[in-house]
C-alpha cells in the first residue's frame, strides 16, 4: 500500500475551547512536521531518518511537552526522555533523565547505535551525550513561563497533571475507572 | 508527549517518542516514552508511539499489545489498536498513533482529544485534535 505516516503531540484532557492563540500554532507546527515527513519519505529515507526528523522538529516546539517547552518537576526542573526503535531489526535506543540535551531523540538514537545498551539515564546519559558532542543548552533553555504557571497550579493542586489535562490529577486520587467519566488523560 | 511513525514503500517501519513527562512528577519518575513495548514499540509488523497517563499506559503495555494483537490474533492494525484504546487501557489515559507494514494508519484515542496528523501514500491526509 505504499508509504504512511503519523505524527502526534501528546494526548489528553484538551478542552474544545481551546484558545486560537493555544491551538493554532500546534496545528500549524503538526502540518509542517507532517509535511517535512512526506517529503523525507518521497526522497527514499528510512523510516528510522524520518521519524527522528519529524520528532526533533516538534522536540524544538515550544508549544509541545518535550525539549523545549517540557513540563516541570515538582523541583521546577526538566527531566526529557525519549525512545526510539526500528522495526526490521528490533534495535532500539531509550534516554531519561536528561536535563540539558537538546533533542532527546536523537541522543536515544546513538545510544542505539553507538552503545551495546539499549537505555541510559541521567548522570550517565548526559556524560554520553557529551561525549557523542549532541548539542546541550543550560537547563533554563528549556523552561517556558507557560510551564511555570502550569507547575504552580498543579503545586497549588497538590497534583501531577499529563499534557493537556485542564483539571490535574490528584496525586492521591487514583484515576476514575474505564467507565468513570475520566477527565484525566 | 510528542511521537512519529513511519513506513516506507518496502515495508520497513519505525516508531520515536519524546516527552517532557508529567507536570508535577516526582524527580526521578520515569513514564511510558522510554519504556520499549509501552510508549514506544516498532517491529516487522507495526511501529506504535502512545501518549497519555503514562502509568497506566505501561501497566497495559499499549504498544507492544497493539504489535502482538496482530501477530498472534491475526487483527488488523485499527482493530488491534482499537482494541488496546478501548478494552485495555483505562478510559481518559491513552492515545496512540500507529502504522503497518502494508501501509495502513491508526490513530485511536479515549482521551478528549490528541493532537494529531497522518499521511498515506494514496493520497490521504488528516491533521485533527478531537
Amino acid at each position: 500500500m505504499g508509504w504512511a505516516i503519523a505524527l502526534h503531540g501528546g494526548a489528553g484532557d484538551i478542552p474544545k475551547d481551546l484558545p486560537p492563540e493555544l491551538r493554532e500554532p500546534r496545528e500549524v507546527c503538526l502540518r509542517y512536521c507532517l509535511q517535512m515527513g512526506v517529503d523525507a519519505l518521497k526522497a527514499h529515507k528510512s523510516p528510522l531518518d524520518v521519524v527522528e526528523l519529524v520528532v526533533r522538529e516538534l522536540e524544538n516546539n515550544p508549544y509541545f511537552n518535550a525539549g523545549k517547552g517540557s513540563v516541570l518537576t515538582s523541583n521546577g526542573t526538566v527531566e526529557m526522555e525519549a525512545c526510539i526503535m526500528d522495526g526490521n531489526t528490533k534495535n532500539c535506543g531509550a534516554v531519561s533523565g536528561l536535563t540539558t540535551v537538546v533533542n532527546a531523540i536523537s541522543l536515544a538514537r546513538l545510544v542505539m547505535e553507538k552503545t551495546p545498551h539499549i537505555y541510559l539515564a541521567f548522570e550517565g546519559a548526559e556524560a554520553f551525550a557529551r561525549e557523542q558532542g549532541v548539542e546541550t543548552m543550560d537547563p533554563s533553555h528549556f523552561i517556558t513561563p507557560r510551564n511555570i504557571e502550569r507547575l504552580k497550579q498543579a503545586k497549588e493542586a497538590n497534583r501531577v497533571q499529563v499534557d493537556y489535562n485542564t483539571r490535574p490529577i490528584p496525586k492521591d486520587e487514583k484515576p476514575p475507572g474505564p467507565n468513570g467519566d475520566s477527565q484525566l488523560g | 508527549t510528542v511521537g512519529c511513525v513511519a513506513v516506507d514503500s518496502y515495508g520497513h517501519l519505525a516508531a520515536a517518542t519524546s516527552t517532557g513527562g508529567l507536570v508535577n512528577k516526582m524527580v526521578g519518575r520515569i513514564g511510558d516514552t522510554p519504556i520499549i513495548g509501552a510508549g514506544t514499540y516498532a517491529n516487522k509488523i507495526c511501529a506504535v508511539s502512545a501518549t497519555g497517563q503514562g502509568d497506566a499506559i505501561i501497566r497495559a503495555t499499549v504498544a507492544r499489545d497493539v504489535a502482538a494483537l496482530m501477530e498472534y490474533k491475526g487483527l488488523s492494525l485499527k482493530e488491534a489498536a482499537d482494541y488496546v484504546v478501548e478494552e485495555s487501557a483505562p478510559k481518559g489515559t491513552t492515545g496512540l498513533i500507529a502504522v503497518s507494514a502494508t501501509g495502513e494508519v491508526t490513530m485511536p484515542f479515549n482521551t478528549t482529544g490528541m493532537f494529531r496528523a497522518c499521511a498515506t501514500e494514496d493520497g490521504h491526509t488528516e491533521l485533527a485534535i478531537w
